[in-house]
């Protein structure tokens, strides 16, 4: 369902070019469940951009479902963005005036869902990442790893095809880091969920059925897991 | 050193009370290092915001050195902040529209330090958490992990005595966070330290010589380690 050929990204500044992705080919199947890995600055949240439909590649070709994502629409790319994909950010991307609630329910305005349904779907995904009892606070009223649990609950409530998360359990404890693992898995095997996971906790790439190695911009390394 | 007596943090959001500290008692000794661990939300953010002098509590007392942070003027609060106490932010907290130099620069500006040492050891601080390559970057171009590394430099260029770090690992991989331990730990055996760590991670816990536990609020253990 994913499928990148030679992927480069280069950004210029001034007389410096940073190579972020050097030729990045991979190829992900519907349904299966990927972590991505590598040091830090080698490639992985640019990556993650490019296959969320979130940032163009200053080279090579990006294919969703078989079409080439760089010949795409603004319409059907905006589409994907919203309904196809849920993306959770490293830095989570929160809205700082909105309310938990309204962070959550925002990806439903795009999607056209009237409002007591988007309250409903909003107030049960913040339920299944316990945090019900937060969801009037707004950011800067909530712990570092419950924003993560709100970013994480918006990418879930548009019930995409595929997610795509970025380092989801960084600043969560073990024991709620393993209850949104354990959350993962359970839509990868109930729904068919096409997951991508970036991590730097082994515990969580150990759940994946393929482990992708990066450093300095390409792939170095691919290891099938069978858990 | 740090000595709190029954420290209770109360947020009120129209008619409901957040209980984020309910009477948190504990005594840290110079030079000790002390990691702290808890479930998200547990209230370790707000405990070290308070250690930091950057907050204040809603009930208790906090002694610095014997002196009762609620009774200093501003000037030594101050002083305190920029001086004494190097605070890693979960959240970073880096300036946008400055470089990563600049951002690492800014606390020896605060403490008179003239321009070419600043820079000099701006570089350095961003040389120890290998940064320097990217040191003209600002942190919309850097990466998650390049992010939390300019955060440590910043923290320790200013020499202090005592060391906050607020999950100071969480977006590093394994070998980067090892080498930002190791730092520490050399910080701590050379010059005496005093280091407190808030970590989700146990290979972090486990290097330091006491662990705190916290809990809704509150300490529920403590366990002293020799490594
Ligand atoms: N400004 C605020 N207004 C209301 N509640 C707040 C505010 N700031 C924090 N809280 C609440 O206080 C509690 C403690 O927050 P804190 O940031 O200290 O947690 P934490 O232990 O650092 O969690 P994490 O591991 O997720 O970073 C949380 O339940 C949070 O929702
Ligand atoms: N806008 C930009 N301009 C210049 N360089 C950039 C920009 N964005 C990212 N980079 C550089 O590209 C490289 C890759 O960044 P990326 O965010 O993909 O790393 P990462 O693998 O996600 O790292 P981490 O694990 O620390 O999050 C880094 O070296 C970074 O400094
Ligand atoms: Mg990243
Ligand atoms: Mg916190």
């Amino acid at each position: 369902v994913i499928e990148t050929t030679d992927l480069h990204k280069i950004y210029t500044m001034g007389d410096e070019e940073v190579h972020a992705l050097a030729g990045v080919s991979l190829r992900i199947e519907r349904g299966e469940m990927v972590a991505i890995m590598g040091p830090s600055g080698c490639g992985k949240s640019t990556l993650m951009a490019i296959l969320g439909a979130l940032d163009k590649p200053t080279g090579g070709v990006y294919r969703l479902d078989g079409v080439e994502i760089g010949q795409m629409s603004d319409d059907r790319l905006s589409d994907i963005r919203n309904n196809r994909i849920g993306f959770v950010f490293q830095k989570f991307n929160l809205l700082s005036r909105s309310t938990a609630l309204e962070n959550v329910a925002l990806p439903l305005v795009y999607a056209g869902i009237p409002a007591r349904e988007r309250r409903e779907r909003a107030e049960r995904a913040l339920e299944i990442v316990d945090l019900k009892a937060r969801m009037k606070h707004k950011p800067n009223e909530l712990s570092g790893g419950q924003q993560q649990r709100v970013a994480i609950a918006r990418a879930l409530v548009n019930r995409p095809s595929i997610i795509l998360a970025d380092e989801p359990t960084g600043n969560l404890d073990s024991r709620t880091g393993e209850d949104i693992l354990r959350l993962f898995q359970e839509l990868h095997q109930t729904q068919g969920i096409t997951l991508v996971i970036v991590t730097h906790a082994a515990e969580v790439a150990e759940r994946a059925g393929r482990v992708i190695s990066m450093r300095d911009g390409v792939i170095v390394d691919e290891t099938v897991q069978t858990s």
